[in-house]
């Protein structure tokens, strides 16, 4: 079993190894990493460590290569293909997110109910009833879902992505949802970093 | 100095308070408290210490004066008002997203350089030109910018905020800014949510 905690700090290190990859440089020590990723060169060792031995003693991690076996390791070297439930204007931004399709996190199926939105074509895609979704999963290959509908719409939606067969959901909307143990649920919220700005401000003031 | 990582943990020790507060759960130990947020219990402690003495010993932590205690520790406790940048579809979902409001944050001002958006009313508020920012700083009393503009926009955008006198930043758009020292952006980036439920879905199939 990884901590969530290590899965997080992962992401931000393919994240700053893709900038120093950018940036042409070819190899790079775990304590340069550590401190371009705001943790301690002893925390990146021991993340790595529940993969296996990447780095060259002495010498440090190839750039490319570790972003491979990181990307390997959490299984996110391959496409996944989603639906988003909720085509507002949160929906409607996810999809015009160019990230996702980079790092190979494909919206294939986008479903709402309201009359007045199914069959429009949105960046591409028919929205569809949320009814039709169950019948689509097996179709399109989908295995996330993710949930961009009102707080109180919020459950209903999950219940949708379930009865389709999904265990892995992405929420956006600001409520908790039940679910089974075996249902994995990701709630995105960016609190912690208005937080982070609130305290640098009160401190430098 | 408090590390960034703590600021992240106090922000999820103060929403799963929340939630027990709403379950009208008086008093709570460090090691329930920890478990609720997924990490230990001398995480929890040791994050807290940061600000002082909070806990009855041997009985545990009073929940209302626990939020209340390290959102004032944060800066949090108080109205902070803020400028967007960029109304389209994620603007536009911002302004919607009713938690703001509920913490305390509230966008003020919403800027856009589109002729033909600048003057409607979006929630209530008037789209002003961009251009308008720097003299409704004062006026508004603006301390935090958010961005969401397209990508190739974010810097001009972080041009705007700094020339109108704005130090802190909340960036959603997949563009690194380049920024004095003195100005403190956060980025907002959900990836290591999807990397989650990959890797979870990955180990349980
Ligand atoms: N976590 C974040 O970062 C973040 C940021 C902004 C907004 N939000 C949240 O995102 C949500 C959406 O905001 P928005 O501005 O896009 O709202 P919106 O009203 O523009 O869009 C909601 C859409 O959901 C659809 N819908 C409602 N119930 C449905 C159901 N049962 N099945 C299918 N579709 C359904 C509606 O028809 C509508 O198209 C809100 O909950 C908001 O609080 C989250
Ligand atoms: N981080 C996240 O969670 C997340 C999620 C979804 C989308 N996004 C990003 O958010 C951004 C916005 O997406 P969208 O769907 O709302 O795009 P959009 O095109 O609907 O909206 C962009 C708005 O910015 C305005 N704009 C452009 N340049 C400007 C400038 N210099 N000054 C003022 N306004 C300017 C445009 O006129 C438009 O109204 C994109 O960069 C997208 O990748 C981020």
């Amino acid at each position: 079993h990884i901590p969530r905690a290590t899965i997080q700090r992962l992401a931000t290190y393919v994240q700053v190894l893709e900038n120093f990859a950018r940036d042409e440089v070819e190899v790079i020590s775990s304590n340069p990493l550590a401190e371009a990723c705001g943790v301690n060169g002893s925390q990146v060792r021991k993340d790595l460590a529940y993969f296996g031995e990447f780095g060259i003693r002495g010498v440090g991690y190839h750039v490319t290569s570790l972003i491979a076996a990181i990307t390997a390791s959490l299984g996110v070297d391959r496409e996944w293909r989603m639906a988003l439930i909720g085509v507002g204007n949160l929906g409607k931004a996810i999809l015009n997110h160019g990230e996702f399709r980079a790092r190979g996190f494909n919206i294939v199926g986008i479903f709402d109910c309201d009359p007045f939105k199914i069959g429009e074509i949105v960046h591409g895609l028919e929205v569809h009833c949320t009814k039709d979704l169950k019948g689509m999963v097996a179709e399109l290959g989908i295995e996330i879902g993710i949930i961009t509908t009102p707080p109180e719409r919020a459950q209903r939606a999950a219940q949708h992505l379930m009865d389709a067969g999904l265990t892995s959901i992405l929420n956006f909307a600001p409520a908790r949802i039940k679910v089974p143990e075996r249902v994995h649920v990701e709630y995105v919220d960016f609190f912690h970093h208005l937080y982070a700005l609130a305290f640098n401000h009160t401190q430098t003031r």
